[in-house]
């Protein structure tokens, strides 16, 4: 589908990716862990889409299985979710698979 | 007016009120600490109540000064939301304002 399409194409174009929602708190905080590691992700605010919003969030969910905010990626592999993230930041993971990706 | 009538009855019935959204998950950490602690809070799920959820979210803005979710109030008190609850939780004051009520 389109949707699919353009989704593969920005996993494709971003070494991060996050697909957020601007006023959950959960969103925010994964959000600020990039920026605390002094990475700039692209994030996608499924609530500034109007219709194409909940549209987006199921094909996340056809694609990845997860149908909740934050959905982050990384190298276009699938982290999951704000504690997946946290919790591979803890364990020094994320750090790691950061520097294997080309970050500008 | 009316809506701001009913928040004070639930505040007057109610030692521990939670205003919440059900797939908040800082809503749902807040609900957790409580059922933690025993505590058995009536909770409010704003986004159960149709058009009526934005409206009381409001009125409870004008009451509290805060526009977000969860909206936790103990003993008809303004506690804040899931991180001042957190922050009252781990200095120990939490508890001791939770002794005070009459939790049946
Ligand atoms: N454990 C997950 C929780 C994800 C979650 O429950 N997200 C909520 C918002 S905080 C959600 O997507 N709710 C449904 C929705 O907003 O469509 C995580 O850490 O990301
Ligand atoms: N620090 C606050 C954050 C509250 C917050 O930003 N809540 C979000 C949801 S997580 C919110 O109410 N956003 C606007 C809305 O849902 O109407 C807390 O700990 O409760
Ligand atoms: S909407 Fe509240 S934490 Fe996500």
């Amino acid at each position: 589908s389109r949707m699919e399409d353009s989704i593969k194409k920005t996993l494709a174009d971003n070494p991060v990716v996050i697909y957020s929602k601007s006023w959950c708190s959960y969103s925010m905080e994964v959000k600020a862990l990039f920026k605390r590691i002094g990475v700039q992700p692209h994030v996608i605010e499924l609530d500034h889409l109007g219709a194409q919003g909940p549209q987006l969030q199921k094909v996340l969910e056809r694609l990845t299985g997860q149908s909740t905010v934050p959905n982050v990626f990384i190298g276009g592999k699938h982290i999951g979710g704000c504690t997946d993230t946290v919790k591979l930041y803890r364990k020094g993971e994320l750090v790691t698979m950061l520097s294997e990706q080309d970050i500008n």
